[in-house]
C-alpha cells in the first residue's frame, strides 16, 4: 500500500 | 486598469486547458512583470505555478497590481468560442468585477467580445524553494502523455527510475504489470525528439498516475517536458509556454504505507 502524502510536507505556506 | 493582447490567442486557451483539470478555479496574480498564478488541487497533493511573462505579449499594460478569482472552467468555455488564429485580449477595467475576453479575427472582419464575472477566492500560497535536483529528464511531450495514459491501464502509480543511460516506467495492478523504458538519445535529427537525462544520484520516485495524466493536458503547450526528480521530494513537471513563460506542476510521491 502506498500513501499519497500531502504538499504542506514539503513546501510551507507563504 | 489590466490590458494584455496576444496576437495568437490559441497560446492562451491552451495555457487554460492545460490547467483546468487539476483546479477549477484561481487567482490571477497581475503586475507589471506578467501574469503569474499558483493553485493546489483539492486534494492539496499537486500544485501548479503558472508564470507568463509581460514582454511575451504584443502589448501589456498593468497600472497597478492587481489579484483575479477566475473560474477556470467557465473561461475555457468562452475560450472555445475563439478562432483559432484569432487575437485575443484580456482587459480588467477599473473598479470592475469582470474581465473582458476579446477576440479579433486574422483578416480583423470578425470581432467578439465576453465578460466573465470575477470571483472572490481564498488563495493558499506555498513557498516552492530553488531545488537542485538529482535528475533532469527531458523527453517529448507526446511520447510522456502517451506513457501516462498507458501506465494508468495496469495501475493506479507509476514508479519511474532514473539512471544514466536511461529511464523506466512502471506500473502494476490487478491486472498485471509493464513498464517501458526509454534510453538516452544518442543520435537525433530534431531536438525536440530527443530523451536526454541530466543525472548527478539515480532516483526512483512512485506517483499517481492520474495527477500525471492531468499534467499532461498541458503537453500541446511544448513539444518536450521537463521531469525533474529527487528522492523525498516532489515531481516538478515543466511545460514551457514558447518564450515567455512555463507551467510546472509539482506532484508530492508516494510513500510504501
Amino acid at each position: 500500500n502506498q500513501f499519497q502524502l500531502e504538499l504542506q510536507t514539503y513546501y510551507t505556506h507563504t | 486598469m489590466f490590458e494584455a493582447r496576444l496576437a495568437q490567442g490559441s497560446i492562451f486557451a491552451k495555457v487554460i486547458e492545460g490547467l483546468r483539470e487539476l483546479v477549477t478555479e484561481a487567482t490571477w496574480e497581475c503586475s507589471g512583470n506578467g501574469i503569474t498564478l499558483q493553485a493546489m488541487d483539492s486534494s492539496h497533493v499537486a500544485l501548479v505555478s503558472l508564470v507568463l511573462r509581460s514582454d511575451g505579449f504584443e502589448t501589456y499594460r498593468c497600472d497597478r497590481n492587481m489579484s483575479l478569482g477566475i473560474s477556470l472552467t467557465s473561461m475555457s468555455k468562452v475560450l472555445k468560442m475563439m478562432g483559432k488564429d484569432d487575437t485575443l485580449t484580456i482587459r480588467v477595467n477599473d473598479d470592475s468585477d469582470a474581465i473582458v475576453l476579446s477576440m479579433e479575427s486574422q483578416n480583423q472582419e470578425e470581432f467578439a467580445e465576453y465578460e466573465l464575472r470575477l470571483m472572490d477566492l481564498d488563495s493558499e500560497h506555498l513557498g516552492i524553494p530553488d531545488t537542485d535536483y538529482s535528475c533532469v529528464v527531458k523527453m517529448p511531450s507526446t511520447k510522456f502523455s502517451r506513457i501516462c495514459r498507458d501506465m494508468a491501464i495496469l495501475g493506479d502509480s507509476v514508479t519511474i527510475c532514473s539512471t544514466k543511460d536511461g529511464v523506466k516506467f512502471g506500473a502494476k495492478g490487478d491486472v498485471g504489470q509493464g513498464s517501458i523504458r526509454l534510453n538516452q538519445s544518442t543520435n537525433v535529427d530534431k531536438e525536440e525528439d530527443a530523451v536526454s537525462i541530466e543525472l548527478r544520484e539515480a532516483v526512483a520516485l512512485t506517483f499517481a498516475v492520474r495527477y500525471l495524466n492531468m499534467f499532461c493536458k498541458a503537453a500541446p503547450l511544448s513539444n518536450q517536458v521537463n521531469l525533474s526528480m529527487s528522492e523525498d521530494t516532489p515531481l516538478m513537471c515543466e511545460f514551457k509556454v514558447g518564450d515567455m513563460g512555463h507551467i510546472r506542476f509539482y506532484l508530492a510521491p508516494k510513500i510504501e504505507d
